[in-house]
């Protein structure tokens, strides 16, 4: 079952506490929906009205600290640390396997030099702990460790909940996907016709070959 | 020879009560099962046969749970007498119609092979006895519980058995076998079948529920645990590494560089792992089991069939 | 939608399908 299907209820459920809460305890339900282990999504939540309310209040900080869950990474946190509320550690785990989709995003080599200062790991054997237990263990993405060019090669990863900036690049991949395929199953077609006359033209000849040698055979005969 | 008979089986009844498994096995053993004098029919021999096992396997038991605490493999008579009787019962046993004694065989049977450290036929054998339809036999009531236990011994001993294609086949069935996700051992099945590193207190929390046996010594100074985790583990990595180095394969092993190369080597030709070993770079090369052609056609699929789902969500959605 | 736009997301970053040296020898 893929990471979106599994998320799913849960996304639901802090829906429905985000539009059931007010104020201080709607800031616990950000802090808990951002520490659960399974949720990696959070626009869903950001766009609930009384999560856009926060703005201007004193709980606005929380607001802030759904949103750097929502598109931000540690680096982020750590360059406005001072901004926001102390993170616990079940969220700065999330926030590190957060990082790693958004590396994924760009490449699909990761430097093990660039993983380790971006999640502020000391050594390969923690880098690739992490990578194993709290990524590909948990299912967000797929890979492989290549330890000789100090690289994680990504196969697979969840998406990340999109910055609207983001959709045009998007509209423009899937516009070339699309094009690309297009022009592949014409050239498909292409060389099936060719395919199609080449054996025409091979049967012709072939046939023309006999009807000569039945020729020398009779004026032999 | 009837007189004697009798002298024998209640001598052993004797011994069987003061738990002196191995002198009663030995005194029905006395009983010439093959005599020509006397006719006796298959359904005693094999109950003799099997009745002679159990009580040599009690006695295996008993002493594993002595000898065992010394850390030392024993080879011990008792396991091979057992398995003597129980191979002569295997003959009898197809044309009987006796199902307590038939399923005492199978019990029996399946225990010796565990006794032996053969997990993997012992796991069918397990699995099949905890299939079991009937919940009465004869006289005998056949519990869940004792089912439970057929089905965690079958899961152990597929857990312990050696790393390859065979095992890997064993252990979908059971993970499938939705019997399985109500065990206490299901955590570390589900590891195990999903190919995944089991960590030190993982294996630690296993070693707990091992029988003595399975716990005891090999001729290298491992366990059966150690070398059945080891292998186990160093398989999970292959799936998650293109190379590695044999010292960093030996901290995510918990065992020295030099025992995890020589591990890896004997799987590699045991060919129950693909890869191969740069003695002068330290490092191991795992291969995929598929080629990259293959590779890139099952990334496209994975394609095609993540595309599909996004244009079911969508469908479903209504856009 | 954010969850498919997260699956699409995804999807895309799964383009291109392979990109090893040794496929392009065996694709060649």
């Amino acid at each position: 079952m893929d990471i979106e299907q599994k998320q799913e209820e849960l996304i639901e459920y802090f829906v429905k506490q985000a539009e059931t809460h007010k104020g201080a305890s709607l800031a616990n339900v950000i802090v808990e929906a951002t520490s659960h282990s399974s949720l990696f999504a959070f626009s869903e939540i950001l766009s609930v009205p009384n999560i856009v309310q926060l703005q201007g209040t004193e709980h606005s900080v929380y607001l802030d600290m759904l949103r750097l869950f929502a598109h931000g990474t540690w680096n982020d946190y750590k360059s406005s640390a001072g901004c926001l509320p102390q993170l616990i550690p079940d969220q700065i785990r999330k926030l590190k396997q957060l990082s790693v989709l958004t590396m994924a995003e760009m490449n699909k080599v990761l430097p093990y030099d660039q993983l380790m200062q971006e999640l502020d790991v000391s050594n390969v054997r923690e880098l690739e702990d992490f990578l194993i237990n709290e990524c590909m263990y948990a299912g967000i993405v797929r890979g492989k460790l290549d330890q000789l060019r100090r690289c994680f090669e990504v196969q697979f990863a969840a998406g990340r909940d999109l910055r609207p900036e983001q959709l045009g690049s998007m509209i423009q991949t899937l516009t070339n996907w699309l094009a690309t395929s297009d022009n592949l199953l014409l050239s498909i077609q292409d060389k099936i016709k060719w395919a199609d006359t080449m054996s025409e033209l091979d049967k012709k000849h072939q046939k023309e070959v006999e009807d000569r040698v039945e020729e020398v055979k009779k004026s032999l005969s | 020879e009837e007189q004697v008979l009798i002298i024998r089986e209640k001598l052993a009844e004797l011994y069987e009560s003061e738990q002196q498994w191995s002198r009663a096995a030995q005194m029905l053993s006395g009983i010439d099962l093959d005599s020509g004098i006397r006719m006796i029919d298959d359904t005693y021999r094999l109950s003799k046969c099997v009745q002679i096992a159990r009580l040599y396997l009690e006695s295996a038991k008993f002493a594993a749970k002595n000898d065992g605490s010394a850390g030392f493999i024993w080879q011990d008579d008792d396991a091979v007498n057992a398995e003597a009787f129980i191979n002569k019962a295997s003959f009898l046993v197809s044309n009987s119609q006796q199902e307590v004694l038939n399923l005492q065989y199978k019990v029996c049977y399946a225990r010796i092979l565990d006794l032996k450290r053969k997990f993997l036929e012992a796991a069918l054998r397990y699995y099949d006895i905890s299939q079991i339809e009937k919940r009465q036999i004869g006289d005998e009531w056949i519990d869940e519980e004792a089912l439970q236990q057929a089905l965690t011994a079958a899961v152990t001993c597929t857990i312990l058995a050696a790393a390859g294609p065979q095992r890997s086949r064993v252990l979908a069935t059971l993970y499938k076998d939705e019997r399985c996700s109500k065990l206490k051992i299901y955590p570390i099945l589900q590891k195990v079948y999903l190919e995944r590193i089991l960590r030190k207190p993982e294996i630690d929390a296993f070693a707990e529920e091992l029988k003595a046996h399975q716990k005891a010594l090999l001729p290298d100074n491992s366990t059966v645990l150690d070398r059945a985790m080891i292998e186990h583990n160093l398989l999970s990595a292959s799936k998650l590494y293109t190379n590695i180095s044999f010292e960093e394969l030996g901290t995510l092993l918990g065992i020295a560089p030099q025992k995890a190369e020589k591990i890896a080597s004997r799987m590699i030709y045991e060919d129950r792992m693909r890869g191969s070993i740069d003695q002068v770079e330290a490092v191991i090369h795992f291969e995929d089991d598929t080629e990259e052609l293959q590779q890139w056609d099952q990334q496209i699929v994975g394609l095609c069939q993540a595309l599909n789902d996004v244009l079911d969500s969508m469908a479903k959605k209504g856009l | 939608e954010n969850s498919l736009l997260r699956q699409v997301s995804s999807l895309l970053r799964r383009l291109p399908a392979i990109e090893s040296g040794k496929f392009q020898d065996d694709f060649l």
